[in-house]
Parts: structure tokens; C-alpha cells; sequence
């Protein structure tokens, strides 16, 4: 948001992929990866419009409602990803994201806070979704116990998944489920160290 | 890959990120992503060629030599992703990417082994690095130690990069760095529940 207030101020019209890449340190097609979940910006060839890009983008974020996110899995991943949520949101003053509440199947985690966030046990979960008005569950179990997590996400309402189990998921169309799978990023890297070993 | 050799074999010449979406489970979106890394194949409107895209994927994959790769910090989601790229590593028989040693600065950690990999302290990286044939290093050390733990990585001939701590590390242009930020993921899903809370 930053980036494009500056560049609206100097003038710009348009900007392409590879300016914005430049300028936030990602690249040109990370640029679009990130963008194209917001909808289709860009056109090809004449990049984004600065004006447009930045009004869309305030009206997004300008939806600064808060949206509670719940963890089911306090586990390894799990608490790494809590404890990064919620450093991450201390950052940013206009995070919308607050994790409010993690669910595990071990006696020894109930109890567990990080910061605002208690661990509860997962048999509470389906309460706990409305209570807390819970919008989008990080699924963190083994592979084994993901689908019955995710199936009483979506019987409480949930509209939103992150799963990082590696199982396939059922769940209906009206709920949007991404899976979150950090091998496919070694891949790629490793695709880039191709040309290199000539070992 | 096996769903393009099914494609190949019924005939079709052409196919959308729709399509490869469907049977992958994966959204359009998430096709197009994953193809991108590998480089431009799609035409947009037309689609992907199911031929061509299959010789592609063949000859990034038929590269099954072994890359090796290294992780530094194996804390909570260090160990995480250890167990995770070793337990993937098992089921696809053609996995390239082999995690073969952990590196970490408390003494507590040193000789843990997670299957075949083991954690050696973080000052003897440079020397296991060209011992081991690391390519790769997986970054997840905490933000301060980030850079440091990067430029030994560049001195010793890594050429790519995956990081996770929430720092922006300086590295030459040779070097290719991925940064991985699990809360983007988690903001596109947030767009996605906008329209639901009218709370
Ligand atoms: N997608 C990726 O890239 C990636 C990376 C790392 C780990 N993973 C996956 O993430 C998951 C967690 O990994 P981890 O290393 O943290 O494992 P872990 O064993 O450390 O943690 C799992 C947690 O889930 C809890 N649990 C088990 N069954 C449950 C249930 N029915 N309901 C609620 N909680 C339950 C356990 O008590 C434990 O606390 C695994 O499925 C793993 O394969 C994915
Ligand atoms: N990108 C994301 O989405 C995401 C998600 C979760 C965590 N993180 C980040 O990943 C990192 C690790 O998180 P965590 O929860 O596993 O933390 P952790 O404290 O559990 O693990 C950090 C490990 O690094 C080791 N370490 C510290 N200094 C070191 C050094 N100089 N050299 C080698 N090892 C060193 C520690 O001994 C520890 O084992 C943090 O930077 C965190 O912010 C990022």
C-alpha cells in the first residue's frame, strides 16, 4: 500500500509486475500470484493501474473488520504458526487476521495460551466456532484426523480453510479450501539449482 | 504427471488450468502458480499443450538426481518441516529433494536425528555444506540470526534459499531466495469470508 501511494505521488499511471517486485523484494511473479487472489488487476503488457490497484486495495483492506482465526493441531507447526500469527499482527497495526483460539486432541496442551490465544480441547470446537465467531480454522492434525476436523468446520459454519495436512479434503463448494504444501516451494528452488551441479 | 499421460492417451491436445485444476484438486489459481515456477506454458485462452507441457514436467522431473538440502534453526517449525519433507520424501518414489542434515546454535539440539538427517551445530555449516553437497537451505532461525545464517549459506556456494523468519535478507543476484510467509495464504481466505460477515 505503501509502494503505491509513493509511486501515485511521483506521478505514475501504470506499474508492471517486475516494478512492484522491485520495489516490495518479491518477484514479478510472486507479484501476481499475490494479486491475482484479489482478482484480475493487471492487463497484460501495460501492467496495473497505480490508481485503480490502490482504490481496490484500500477497499480490501479497508474492510478492517477483524477476522478470527482459529487452529486446530498445537503441535510442532501449529504453535510455530501461532506464535508467528500473532508477532506478525503486532507489526502491523491494520491486521485483520487475530488468532483467538487453538484446539488439540492432548490433554497435556489444554490449557496452553499463547498470548490472547487458549488451546481448548478439540471436542469444544464446534461451540467454540460460534462463540467466538471463528471465520477461518488453520488445519494443523495429522493426516488421519484432518477430514473429521475440517467436516465440523464446515457443519459450524465455517466458509474458509488452511489445510496443511497432507490428505485430500472433502468439503462443500460454498467453502474455500487451500491447501498449504511448503514442498512445492523446494521444488521450484530446486528446479533453479538444475543448471548448477555438475557434480 | 500421470494425469497428463491419462490426458495424452484419451486424445486431448489441449488443456485449461480449469481442467488440471479439477483433477488436481487444485484451484485454476493454484495451477497457474505452480506451473509458473517451471516458466511460461500456457497460452492465455487456449490453454496449456498437453503434449508439450508433459515433455516439460518430464524433463524438469527426469533431473532425479538427488538435491540435497540443508535446514537451519530445528525448532518447532524446523522439526516440523524436517518430519514433513522426510515423510513426502518416502511416499513419491521420484522425490529429488532429500533433507540430509539440521543445523541449530543450542548445544541441547546437536545429534538429535530425524530418519536419516541429523542436527550439527550451526558453526560447522560451512564445512558440512561442501562435505554433504547441500543445494538448497531451508531458513527457520529466528528473524536476528537470519541474515548471518544466509551469507555462510552464499560463502559455500548455496545458490537458492528458502526462508521463513520474517527478516529481508540481503543476498547476491545469483542467489535465488524464496521468501515463504504463511499469512498470505491466510489473507487471500480472508477476502474470501468478506462477504459473509455482515456481523
Ligand atoms: N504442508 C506442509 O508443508 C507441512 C509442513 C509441516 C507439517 N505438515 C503437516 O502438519 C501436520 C502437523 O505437523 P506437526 O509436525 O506439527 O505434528 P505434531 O505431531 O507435532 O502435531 C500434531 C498435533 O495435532 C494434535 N492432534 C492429533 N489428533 C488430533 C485431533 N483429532 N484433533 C485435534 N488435534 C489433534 C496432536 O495432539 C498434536 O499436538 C501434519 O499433518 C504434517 O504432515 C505439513
Ligand atoms: N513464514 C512463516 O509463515 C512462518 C511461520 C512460522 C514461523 N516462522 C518463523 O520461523 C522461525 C522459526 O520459528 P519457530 O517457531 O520454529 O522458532 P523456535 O524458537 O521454535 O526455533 C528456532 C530455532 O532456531 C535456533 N537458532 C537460534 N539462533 C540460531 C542461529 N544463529 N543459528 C542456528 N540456529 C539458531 C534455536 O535454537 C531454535 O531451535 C522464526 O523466525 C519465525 O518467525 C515463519
Amino acid at each position: 500500500m505503501r509502494i503505491l501511494e509513493d509511486l501515485d505521488q511521483k506521478g505514475w499511471t501504470h506499474v508492471s509486475s517486475q516494478d512492484l517486485g522491485e520495489r516490495t523484494g518479491l518477484t514479478p511473479a510472486q507479484v501476481r500470484k499475490d494479486l491475482t487472489v484479489f482478482g484480475e488487476f493487471g492487463k497484460q503488457g501495460i501492467g496495473y493501474e497505480v490508481r485503480f490497484l490502490k482504490q481496490q486495495l484500500e477497499e480490501i483492506l479497508r474492510l478492517n473488520r477483524v477476522v478470527n482465526v482459529g487452529l486446530a493441531g498445537a503441535g510442532s507447526l501449529g504453535m510455530a504458526l501461532a506464535r508467528y500469527n500473532i508477532e506478525r499482527a503486532k507489526q502491523q497495526r491494520t491486521s485483520q487476521l487475530r488468532l483467538i483460539a487453538l484446539f488439540d486432541s492432548d490433554p497435556h496442551k489444554i490449557g496452553l495460551r499463547i498470548d490472547g490465544a487458549q488451546v481448548y480441547p478439540v471436542n469444544s470446537m464446534q461451540e467454540k466456532i460460534t462463540e467466538l465467531g471463528i471465520q477461518i480454522m488453520i488445519i494443523a492434525v495429522p493426516a488421519h484426523a484432518a477430514q473429521e476436523v475440517a467436516s465440523i468446520c464446515v457443519k459450524s459454519g465455517i466458509k474458509a480453510l488452511l489445510n496443511f495436512a497432507p490428505a485430500r479434503l472433502q468439503v462443500p463448494p460454498d467453502v474455500r479450501l487451500h491447501n498449504a504444501d511448503l514442498t512445492l516451494e523446494l521444488q521450484s528452488l530446486a528446479f533453479y539449482t538444475r543448471g548448477l551441479s555438475k557434480q
